[in-house]
């Protein structure tokens, strides 16, 4: 439909700016609260002497993500998007205006929390990432299949609750293998940072190919 | 737009068919893996002799919210939506039409697992109730203001986690206030019970008021 059409013609000029800055770009995309911006706040600590990361943010409303990253990287910007239910890629041209991508390698999208509607729209990322949390029950993989038929990476969050919740996270990798065999996971904790050396290899190495 | 203005009129429809049929109705909306499914499969049980209740559950994919209530009722039917991010007021109508509504004395919807999108798609409830959990951080309120804005009550659930997550229920009460004073709140935990009393008390009396 056109709306769809126009989206993805912007997107198509995003990705071109970013690889003409040299600037490798992902697509975060997971439930209210399922963890993004913690697993952002490590991930900008554990990178930050390697890569240059930038981070642009997207909800509904408030700064207070923004807020929590900027401690971290003076590269963030945050986009409300208001009465709507994803970041859409002329937002996205937007925040990357108030950026400096000369001056980064990685530019990480925090989509807007929200499991479903975000997964239709291209922004210009490399890679869209799928992140799930322990909290939320084991079926969401079976229950949201286009996010994983789309992701390049899958994420489980929050692993140091397992022992608390009655997660079958045997049942969790049947399902996701189901429905797209081979497709990476990444099970890790942003608060214990279990797993987060795994994660920021995959990004480390994602920039040495996509440069 | 179009969409809308059609789906109000389906809306109004059920609306009509409800209160004919004797039946109140309410939205339920919240975060995938929020515990609608497991705040529904208790309140059948503990209502169970006092109202009759049928359950139409929305999903993207599977039926296994559906299979779970399936347990404690007989009334509950499943709807997949597919690519889509609500229910829309075509589907609960034919979800309605496999449901014996003369035999019920409430309806409870469990719209798809998303805070955004099914705030703006009436359904013919009587009303939406808008549902948090610990889990998920307490600034959420503050990001969706308008599920605080159009719910007639407003749930906060997994209270029973709250020893083991850095949630400041001070804040969350007051960004709630702050965007809709006086607004009911229920916290409750669907695992350990507490709450569900006060819960299931609403919901007779919204019986009561709207037969
Ligand atoms: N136990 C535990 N809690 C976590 C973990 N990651 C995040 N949390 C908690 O989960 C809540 C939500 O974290 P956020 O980082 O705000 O989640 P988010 O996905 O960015 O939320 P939105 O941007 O609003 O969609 C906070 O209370 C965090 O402390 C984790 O790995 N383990
Ligand atoms: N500790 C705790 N866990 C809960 C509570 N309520 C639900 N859960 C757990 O949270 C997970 C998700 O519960 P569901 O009932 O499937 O959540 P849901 O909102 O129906 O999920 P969707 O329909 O997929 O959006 C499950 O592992 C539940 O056991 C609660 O009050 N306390
Ligand atoms: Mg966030
Ligand atoms: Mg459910
Ligand atoms: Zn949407
Ligand atoms: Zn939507």
């Amino acid at each position: 439909e056109n709306v769809l059409k126009l989206n993805d013609e912007v997107a198509q000029q995003n990705r071109h700016q970013l690889r003409e800055a040299g600037v490798t770009c992902i697509n975060l995309i997971g439930s209210p609260g399922s963890g993004k911006t913690a697993l952002l706040e490590r991930t900008l600590e554990m990178l930050g002497s390697d890569l240059a990361v930038g981070v642009l943010a997207g909800d509904m409303a408030t700064t207070r993500d923004a807020n929590r990253l900027a401690a971290f990287t003076p590269h963030v910007v945050q986009i409300n998007v208001g009465k709507s239910c994803h970041l859409d890629a002329n937002q996205v041209r937007q925040g990357m205006n108030s950026l400096d991508l000369t001056a980064l390698d990685l530019l990480i999208i925090e989509n807007v929390g929200n499991l479903i509607c975000p997964v239709g729209f291209d922004l210009g990322q490399d890679v869209k990432v799928g992140m799930f949390s322990a909290t939320e029950g084991d079926d969401k993989p079976a229950k949201h299949p286009y996010l994983v038929l789309e992701a390049g990476l899958l994420l489980l969050n929050k692993i140091d609750l397992l022992p608390h919740v009655p997660f079958d996270v045997t049942r969790f990798r049947e399902d996701v293998g189901s429905i797209r065999e081979g497709i990476p996971l990444i099970e890790l904790s942003a608060v214990t940072g279990d797993g987060l050396d795994v994660w920021c290899t995959w990004l480390r190495r994602l920039c040495n190919e996509r440069p």
